[in-house]
């Protein structure tokens, strides 16, 4: 029932 | 030319074995205030942030910003030679393809130099907006472990709820289901140590579900802080912190998990 999220959805390309 | 000693290598070690099963490889990148590295995970999950300041060195020099390549592995096995109460230092040239580590032993008796091959690494750092997180846990890093560990026999997935009273960590699987919850400690006891203590900041209640085999992972770094700083917001990811004293901190951020 869950779905595992990525880090780069959340955090931007510096 | 860059140059920096540590009278506890241990403390690098127990760093390194903190990321290489998360992170292959990484850049350390040095400047003349300290060391930073930055690396996420091959699924993108997760992203370790290690910032180690100047101060915790006893020497340190950086004529020129250096980036060193290092598969984590490779160090790893070369800080397996070094003594449990080592002295360390480490050297580059700013354009050189290999970087030195010494290990030195407290009467000296005993001193260990290798080369460690560096790598070209082609990495893009991300950048971490910052974050009024809603609500920010303290508790013994041994606590943490244990929970994370314990609760991964029983499911994949934990979900951690923080209320001003507690912060629970709730777990289901197959054979069953289960919550651990920690009060907040006495705000009035002032005997015992700190780092014993469950301190919760909060600004409003906050749910969020997280994949137990990366925190498990996290818990690697229990070695090095007795405190560990978990900092949560809504849909965003959750930060792990452990603070060496003076030497700087580890970060890991995880990504939630969306309930479907």
């Amino acid at each position: 029932p869950f779905q595992q999220q990525t880090i780069t959805n959340f955090f931007f390309k510096a | 030319m860059f140059e920096c000693a540590l009278i506890q290598g241990e403390l690098f070690r127990k760093l390194i074995a903190s990321v290489q099963d998360l992170v292959q490889d990484g850049n350390f990148m040095c400047d003349a205030n300290g060391i930073s590295l930055q690396g996420m995970d091959s699924s993108h999950v997760a992203l370790v942030a290690l910032a180690l300041k100047k101060e915790g060195f006893v020497e340190y020099r950086c004529d020129r910003d250096v980036t060193l390549g290092i598969n984590f592995a490779n160090l790893a096995k070369m800080l397996k030679c070094m003594g449990a109460k080592d002295r360390l230092s480490i050297r580059a040239q700013d354009e050189g393809d290999s970087a030195s580590f010494v290990f030195e032993s407290e009467d000296s008796s005993r001193v260990s130099n290798f080369e460690l091959k560096l790598m070209q690494i082609d990495q893009e750092q991300l950048g971490v907006p910052e974050t009024q997180y809603k609500a920010v846990i303290r508790m013994p890093s041994s606590e943490f472990q244990r929970i994370c560990k314990d609760l991964s026999a029983i499911g994949d997935t934990v979900s951690i709820s923080v209320t001003k009273e507690a912060v629970k960590f709730s777990v289901g699987g197959d054979i069953g289901s289960g919550d651990m919850s920690l009060r907040q400690s006495e705000s009035g006891d002032v005997d015992g140590d700190d780092s014993e203590k469950v301190m919760i900041e909060l600004e409003e209640p906050v749910q969020q579900n997280f994949a137990l085999r990366y925190l498990n992972n996290f818990t690697k770094a229990t070695a090095l802080s007795k405190t560990v700083t978990l900092s949560l917001g809504t849909d965003m990811p959750l930060v792990t912190e452990y603070k060496m004293d003076n030497l700087g901190s580890i970060r890991y951020y995880l990504a939630p998990k969306i309930d479907e």
